[in-house]
């Protein structure tokens, strides 16, 4: 029983309601593990280090997350000729972010698959939009509302990262607990193909290995003092 | 003149004291990810007169050995962390989010008078 008691303590101590009782262990993500081991690495070599500042991201911040995508793909038929190859609704539940605290980063991550250079593949271009919460989502086809992104992607792709900060800043402020967005992806054929098989095969490689997720960095100043100076 | 250093055992003498939690004596090994544990190293010891006049104590200390030597009402001066470290902490929360999260000022490394 008092071992219960302290653990409560403990948990409350770390900012934590209750212990968490995840199903299954998430792959930790490069990004987490790479900042993670460096902290590591320099309080076990004993260097003074500010861990309010996250140097890998170069943005101040004492708690990361990462939320990964649970939405849906919206077309999986064959991709149309010279329509999107991939429309996508991406879905961040962002319930656990309760704590007061600055914003500091918001980045969303789309993996466009593997780099690979056996063969160059066409330019794709991705369009974000945001979905309006209210009412949309539970149709299959929800709305996109402003569109936030266009950007075009030369092949090999790999990681495209969007800076989501001020749609956040907003969604903050509304109280609302998650946040839609709307992506589509177009592959830009190679005019001397003919039936566009590269572009078929982006589209399904796409389709397969897409992966988005959502980086998440707060500062609470309560555990932050403003950069603080050398201590006397 | 030198100050002779106290006879007997440096045991009771003011230092770190070392203690280990692990996360899976807790349970918590199911959700935090990394690190293993965490040091709960604490500080716990005499601090004498002649201890405040070299071990990395602060003048202060060294003014209240002074006094409680001249009037035991003055307390002894107590044993306290001089140096501390932060942790980091990779766990995932209940809705499948990978956190990883910074705690000043949570491990001894050094202790006092």
């Amino acid at each position: 029983q008092t071992s219960r008691f302290q653990e409560y303590d403990l948990l409350q101590f770390l900012d934590l309601e209750r212990a968490p009782s995840p199903h299954r262990f998430q792959p930790v993500p490069p990004v987490l593990r790479k900042i993670f081991q460096a902290r590591e690495a320099a309080a076990a070599g004993g260097a003074s280090q500010d861990l309010c500042y996250v140097k890998e991201l170069g943005v101040r911040g004492n708690l990361l997350r990462l939320f990964p995508d649970h939405g849906f793909f919206l077309n999986t038929q064959e991709p149309s000729r010279d329509g999107p190859c991939l429309q996508k609704f991406l879905y961040f539940n962002l319930s656990a972010v309760k704590e007061k605290g600055k914003l500091t980063m918001a980045r969303l991550t789309l993996d466009l698959g593997p780099r690979s250079y056996y063969h160059l593949r066409p330019e794709v271009v991705v369009s974000l939009f945001v979905v309006e919460e209210r009412g949309v989502w539970g149709r299959p086809h929800p709305k996109p509302g402003r569109m936030l992104a266009l950007q075009s992607v030369p092949g090999p792709q790999g990681p495209v990262h969007f800076n989501l900060q001020g749609v956040l800043k907003d969604w903050n402020g509304s109280g609302r607990k998650n946040l839609g967005l709307y992506l589509e992806i177009l592959a830009k054929g190679d005019r001397y193909s003919g039936v566009n098989v590269q572009v078929e095969n982006t589209c399904d490689r796409l389709m397969r290995s897409l992966h988005a997720s959502l980086l998440v960095v707060t500062l609470n100043p309560e555990h932050c003092h403003p950069s603080s100076r050398k201590r006397r | 003149a030198a100050i002779p250093v106290p006879k007997g055992s440096c045991r009771s003498l003011c230092h770190r004291h070392q203690l280990f939690i692990s996360f899976r004596d807790l349970g918590w090994h199911k959700w935090v990810i990394a690190p293993k544990g965490f040091m709960a190293n604490y500080c716990h010891g005499d601090c004498p007169f002649s201890m405040t006049t070299y071990l990395n104590s602060s003048n202060y200390a060294f003014m209240q050995a002074l006094m409680h030597a001249v009037d035991p009402n003055v307390p002894k001066a107590v044993c306290i962390p001089t140096k501390l470290s932060p942790i980091s902490m990779l766990y995932q929360d209940n809705d499948e989010n990978v956190v990883l999260r910074h705690y000043e000022d949570m491990v001894v490394d050094e202790c006092g008078c």
